[in-house]
């Protein structure tokens, strides 16, 4: 009977879908997903922001939400709104300090029940924070939402920039489009280069560069995005 | 017939078993247990080094062999050596860019027989590079190697500080022991505390920070540890 649902966001929906992704921890991939539907949304799109990163789930804590629950109403979930986005993350269902052991079937499930049973109502913008690197989240939201639009993150690194590519062509064999890679944490001890590199790779634009910054890493802690002015507003800016 | 060869790591080996770990990916946990490895080994140790970070195996680019492959002598599996150290990690069994997709019984399999076909030879120290966070890898090797120490690394941030408590719980909850705490990226935009607040929380000594260094950065890319000096060869200095 749920099945009859329809998952709204996937081929023919007016919902523009960007999946952002990395090809390893801690590169900001979370940091830059949250800035950037926080900057959308504070220009008056209609933006929802889906937390598929089911094992570091840091999107809540960022938006300063960390505790915030959706709301249920008969069988269709609210999700809590942080900064004028609409979010949703398996930690808002999972009690603090349980680690996360999902597996194939399940996690699709979940997936598929976010991006069904979550009443976003009508989006213009949905993002959503994928795992990094390259496992069943990806495939399965791959099959899921083959229309999106793919954002790689790396740092300057040659280390990041190569596994950050393969991310983008696992992205591509599952038919989605990468658009751009963003660069993150630039002009600092982490060198350079690690952006174009992938850019080169993948044949798409470096979307932005985020310098490293305190003020970012303050404000992750802190829960008050800096919506990182016009560099990141810019990326997929529809 | 290949189970009649015991794991030489296991309750009563003279071996010194130092397994790290952290919360989240891109704290340095890779960087920090290579460079402890060659610090060990220059002191002329015998040291070995799992890679069991089986998604995200950054530890042959950091020693700068990322090309290395064991050599096979009859059902034995023998190391390479970078700077002294004898490591092995899944990454030499693997095409790059295959996306490694393990589960459940192939992963315990294989680290199982990281542990006892692969040939070491008599070591002081087996290091062991854990993914960051807690799954099915740590439960794992908590139960192949209950007497491992394990260390918990985390950089300043209050973020990483919180789900670095949780590996070290879980390490807790399969028999290991938990000796301390490394702070990386110290005294740079990432502030400061994230390490005091984790060792506080498991009871432990904060053993060593490393200080956020485009030095350490530099030779990670490199594959020419830094060896962070004393600094880093302290915490778990037999
Ligand atoms: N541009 C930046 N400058 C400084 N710190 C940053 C920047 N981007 C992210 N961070 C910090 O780096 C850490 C890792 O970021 P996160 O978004 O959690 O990475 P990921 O999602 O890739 O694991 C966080 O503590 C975050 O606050
Ligand atoms: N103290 C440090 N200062 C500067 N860069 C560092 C430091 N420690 C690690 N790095 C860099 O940060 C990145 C993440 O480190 P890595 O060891 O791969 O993290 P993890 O194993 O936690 O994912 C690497 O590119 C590494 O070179």
């Amino acid at each position: 009977l749920r099945g009859e649902r329809r998952m709204p966001f996937g081929p023919g929906t007016l919902t523009r879908v960007i999946a952002v992704t990395s090809g390893k921890g801690g590169v900001g991939k979370s940091t830059v997903t949250a800035e950037l539907a926080v900057a959308l949304a504070s220009r008056g799109l209609a933006v929802g922001l889906v937390d598929a990163d089911v094992f570091g789930f840091s999107i809540p804590g960022i938006l300063g939400v960390a505790d915030a629950k959706p709301t249920q109403v008969g069988d269709m979930i609210l999700p809590p709104v942080a900064h004028g986005v609409k979010v949703i993350s398996i930690g808002m269902f999972v009690d603090d300090g349980t680690p996360v052991s999902w597996r194939g079937p399940l996690l699709h499930r979940t997936m598929q029940q976010f991006l069904t049973d979550v009443f976003f109502g009508d989006l213009d913008v949905l993002l959503l924070d994928l795992p990094p690197g390259t496992g069943d989240v990806a495939i399965t939201l791959g099959q899921l939402l083959p229309n999106a639009e793919v954002v790689v993150v790396t740092t300057p690194q040659a280390a990041a920039a190569s596994v950050a590519e393969r991310s983008g062509l696992v992205a591509r064999q599952t038919g989605q489009t990468v658009v751009g890679v963003v660069e993150n944490m630039s002009g600092g001890v982490f060198g350079s280069g690690g952006g174009d590199e992938v850019a080169r790779r993948l044949e798409v634009p470096v979307l932005a560069r985020i310098p490293l910054s305190p003020a970012v890493a303050a404000a992750g802690d802190a829960g008050v995005p800096v919506m990182l002015g016009d560099a990141s507003a810019d990326p997929a800016d529809p």
